[in-house]
């Protein structure tokens, strides 16, 4: 599980 | 062929989270594919026994990114991106991993012309049924991504935190 990340992104969120 | 198909989309769709110091080695990549062969046995066992979880916009414990899709999609839009866009959809929210690095021209350009590929993806996380659209955008692609993001609350959009890994 550790070798997964998010780190790498920047998370946009929008509503649909 | 197709089974093996489905699980090349699963597989590479997921690995666009793999850290980068953990690409190349070859026995991550062996726990990467155990990883994902076995949380997909529970998200199917999830699907023939559906548990309703509360949506929340207030944190990433309901729609994490981490949780294996329910649905995998390659979308093209070659007028904006000349690779494939790797995307999941859990329960409530559509996740579309821009391609890296290959962000539309209009982008590269800096000019205000990102509503067409925005619109058209969440047009799709509409038809699909999902309550919320996530876009993860490589972080090495951030001045071709200044602009959007300056008129972020313009078009409706807001930053998600990253995980607490370590929590």
């Amino acid at each position: 599980d550790l070798i997964f990340g998010d780190e790498n992104y920047i998370i946009l969120e929008f509503e649909c | 062929n197709l089974v093996q198909l489905y699980w090349d989309i699963i597989l590479l769709t997921e690995s666009k989270f793999l850290l980068p110091q953990y690409r190349q080695q070859q026995q991550s990549l062996k726990s990467f594919q155990k990883y994902v062969v076995d949380k997909m046995g529970v998200t199917l066992n999830r699907m023939v026994k559906p548990v309703k979880v509360p949506y929340s916009r207030t944190g990433n414990l309901n729609t994490p990114w981490r949780q294996l899709g329910i649905k995998y999609l390659m979308v093209y839009l070659p007028l904006h991106f000349k690779d494939v866009i790797w995307c999941k959809c859990d329960q409530f929210c559509f996740h579309v991993i821009l391609p890296q690095n290959n962000a539309s021209s209009a982008l590269r350009r800096g000019i205000s012309n990102d509503k067409e590929w925005l619109l058209s993806l969440l047009e799709l996380g509409d038809k699909l049924g999902m309550q919320s659209i996530r876009i993860y955008i490589g972080r090495d692609d951030f001045n071709g991504v200044s602009t959007f993001l300056r008129n972020l609350n313009w078009i409706g959009g807001r930053l998600v935190p990253n995980e607490n890994r370590a929590g």
